[in-house]
C-alpha cells in the first residue's frame, strides 16, 4: 500500500 | 518513474530555465508577473521542506535544488537586479485573494494534521492557482512576447503530463492521491484557454501572442 505522506513526486 | 512524469519534470525544468533565460539574456522581465514567480518560490519552499526529513533519490534531491535555486534567482532577477523594468502597473492580481482561501483549504482538506503535510498540502493547492497572476496579465496588456507564450506552454504541459503520470500509475499500482490529482486537473484546467490561444496564433508565426 502506497505510504500517502511520503510524496515521491516533485 | 514513469515516461509520463519524467518528462512532465523535463517540461516543468525546460518552462523554468526558458524564463530564467528570456529575462537574464534580455535584461528585462516585462511582461511577466512578479507575482506569479514569488508564488511558485513559496510552492517550491513549502513542498520540498522535506528535502530536510526524507531522502528520496538523488533525481529527487537535484531536481528540487534546481528548481528552488532558480525560482529564488528568477525572482531575484525580476524584483531587484531588473526591477526597473517589472510592470508592477500590469501586475495587479490581488494574491491575498489566492493564498486565503488556499491556506484556509490545506488546514481543512489534507492527508494528515502535521506542519509538514498541511504545508504540502498548501503547496499543492497554490500551485494550482500561481499562475493566475501571469495569465491575468497577459489579458490586461493583451499580448504576450512568444517567448513568455513557450514559457507557458511547458508550464501547463508539465502538469497535463502529470495527469498523464497519475492515470498510469493508478492502472499499474493503484496509486491515488486525491490532493494532487484534483488541484493538477483545476491546474491544468486553466491553461485550457491558453493552449487554443498557443496553437492557434503563436504557431502561426505572429511572434506575438495577442489576446483578441
Amino acid at each position: 500500500e502506497y505510504n500517502i505522506y511520503n510524496h515521491d513526486e516533485l | 518513474m514513469n515516461i509520463f512524469r519524467l518528462s512532465g519534470d523535463v517540461c516543468h525544468l525546460i518552462a523554468i530555465i526558458i524564463l530564467f533565460l528570456k529575462i537574464w539574456r534580455s535584461k528585462s522581465c516585462a511582461g511577466i508577473s512578479g507575482k506569479s514567480q514569488v508564488l511558485f518560490a513559496l510552492v517550491f519552499t513549502t513542498r520540498y521542506l522535506d528535502l530536510f526529513t526524507s531522502y528520496i533519490s538523488a533525481y529527487n534531491t537535484v531536481m528540487k535544488v534546481v528548481y528552488l535555486l532558480l525560482a529564488y534567482s528568477t525572482v531575484g532577477l525580476i524584483f531587484f537586479r531588473f526591477r526597473n523594468s517589472y510592470d508592477s502597473e500590469s501586475d495587479s492580481f490581488r494574491v491575498e485573494f489566492l493564498l486565503v482561501p488556499v491556506a484556509g483549504l490545506s488546514f481543512l482538506e489534507n492527508y494528515a494534521f502535521t506542519p509538514l503535510e498541511i504545508l504540502w498540502t498548501f503547496s499543492i493547492y497554490l500551485e494550482s492557482v500561481a499562475i493566475l497572476p501571469q495569465l491575468f496579465m497577459i489579458t490586461k496588456t493583451g499580448e504576450a512576447e512568444s517567448i513568455t507564450a513557450h514559457y507557458l506552454l511547458f508550464l501547463g504541459l508539465y502538469r497535463a503530463l502529470y495527469l498523464a503520470n497519475w492515470l498510469w500509475r493508478f492502472h499499474t499500482e493503484g496509486f491515488y492521491d486525491q490532493i494532487a490529482v484534483v488541484s493538477g486537473v483545476v491546474q491544468t484546467i486553466f491553461y485550457c484557454d491558453f493552449f487554443y490561444l498557443y496553437f492557434t496564433r503563436v504557431l502561426r508565426g505572429s511572434g506575438k501572442m495577442s489576446l483578441p
